[in-house]
């Protein structure tokens, strides 16, 4: 554990957090992709699957299980209780485009090819684009709330420090996985174009396109 | 070499 990869879970926390407390407070989804959450709640529980097999720490089990509650909350707000404010119009993005070659991926480049390995790199190969249909779902609309644009800021976040993290560990440690590092770049990228607009925007509410 | 695959980061 470094000061990277702390802060990067716990910004990672704040995200989803944030966006919990935004469709609660707000008693509305609107604006926020239901698409991107059911993939971030199935990233977390194909990767968390260890849960049921090693135990690493009392810190990762904790994280895990918050994370992968707050994910199937998020969903149940968005397709259960505030269902009739749900944009689903212009939450189009076809993510079986993302899933299917995501899934081929998994099982050609891996670890190792076992079940448990595959599933864990499909959820890091999903994870790295799960915010497309996001994205996608706000450059359609050409606008996004500002609270929406600090939960973006704040995942978006967690994957640098994630970055500056897997420097650390190369060189403290000789630790390096190539599978998370390549996916985590693409991720970080994805997120780089809102990072500008976040911040010369100032964070506030802004149309926006990607 | 022996690859653990233990996944120790969230």
């Amino acid at each position: 554990m470094n000061i990277f990869r702390l802060i990067g879970d716990l910004s990672h926390l704040a995200a989803i957090i944030i966006l919990l407390l935004k469709i609660w407070k707000s008693r509305s989804c609107a604006g926020i992709s239901g698409k991107s959450q059911i993939l971030f709640a199935i990233v977390f529980t194909t990767r968390y699957l260890d849960l049921l097999t090693s135990f690493i720490s009392l810190y990762n089990t904790c994280m895990k299980v918050i994370y992968i509650g707050c994910a199937y909350a998020t969903v149940y707000l968005i397709y259960m209780k505030f269902r009739a404010t749900y944009d689903g119009n212009h939450d189009s993005f076809r993510v079986e485009f993302l899933v299917v070659p995501v899934g081929g991926l998994a099982v050609l480049i891996n670890h190792d090819f076992s079940f448990l390995e595959i599933l864990w790199t499909f959820s890091i190969y999903l994870e790295s684009v799960a915010i497309l249909p996001q994205l996608f779902m706000i450059s359609k609309t050409g606008e996004a709330e500002t609270i929406t644009t600090h939960y973006l800021f704040c995942l978006g976040l967690y994957r640098a420090l994630y970055l500056f993290n897997w420097i650390w560990r190369f060189y403290f440690e000789g630790f390096f996985d190539m599978i998370a590092i390549v996916a985590g770049v693409v991720q970080t990228v994805l997120y780089c174009d809102f990072f500008y607009l976040y911040v010369t925007k100032d964070g506030k509410g802004y149309r926006f396109s990607i | 070499r022996e690859f653990i695959y233990q996944h120790d980061e969230l």
